[in-house]
């Protein structure tokens, strides 16, 4: 499990 | 941030209002495909979880609420207050064909197996394909009004802005998110067909019609 990108889109 | 999502994120916004304008002013939800809007509502709820959760900025928190409560007020109107002017006769794509194998599809490629995850996910698939009892509604009419195309427009161009955002974001911030990437395209390219009428016919004054 590669760490999910970052989620700071709408 | 960056011009291209902003741009893409005040197109939704923009997309959201002529709904509900529409809606409004016409007292109608003729010709708007209320489970496309089931699927929106869908899509916000199971993207936005962490919106009490992971606090990114003002802007962000602002529009996640004002996404939610929107796409609740858009099914509210279209199922209750404007139920009489609802099209069911031509809403009929059914829904189960998009939720299940994308919930499948969301179990099975993700960046990792945990339930926020999964859920962010399952609404990105989601969002990609919501899009569908809409275009398929307008097959069937063979028509749409102009407002409703504009809407139509503006949804459309806000996901085309944000490939244009990921293109970005991978030159000047490394940045890439491979699901958010081919979701996206799909998205895009499902529109295609309705970009091209709408350029040739829309903003020639012409209404808009499809092949039937």
């Amino acid at each position: 499990d590669d760490a999910a990108p970052e989620k700071d889109e709408l | 941030m960056n011009i291209f999502r902003l741009i893409g994120d005040m197109s939704h916004l923009l997309a959201i209002v002529l709904l509900l304008l529409k809606m409004w002013k016409t007292r109608s939800c003729a010709g708007i495909s209320g489970k496309s809007q089931i699927l929106f509502a869908l899509v916000f709820a199971t993207r936005y979880l962490d919106l009490f959760t992971a606090f990114i900025s003002a802007y962000n928190s602002t529009m996640k609420l004002f996404f939610i409560s929107t796409s609740l007020v858009t099914v509210y109107l279209m199922y209750f207050k404007f139920r009489a002017t609802y099209d069911a006769n031509h809403d009929t794509f059914r829904l189960e064909f998009l939720v299940v194998p994308v919930g499948g599809l969301a179990f099975l490629v993700n960046h990792n197996f945990s339930p926020l995850e999964i859920l962010w996910t399952f609404s990105i698939y989601l969002e990609s394909v919501a899009i569908l009892p809409q275009l398929f509604m307008m097959s069937k009419t063979g028509e749409a009004e102009t407002i409703t195309s504009h809407y139509l427009f503006a949804l459309g161009s806000y996901r085309a802005l944000y490939i244009l955002n990921w293109v970005f974001r991978y030159y000047f911030e490394g940045f890439f998110d491979l699901i958010a990437v081919v979701a996206g395209c799909v998205q895009t390219i499902l529109y295609c067909d309705f970009f091209y009428l709408y350029i040739t016919k829309v903003l020639k004054g012409k209404k808009l019609s499809l092949p039937a």
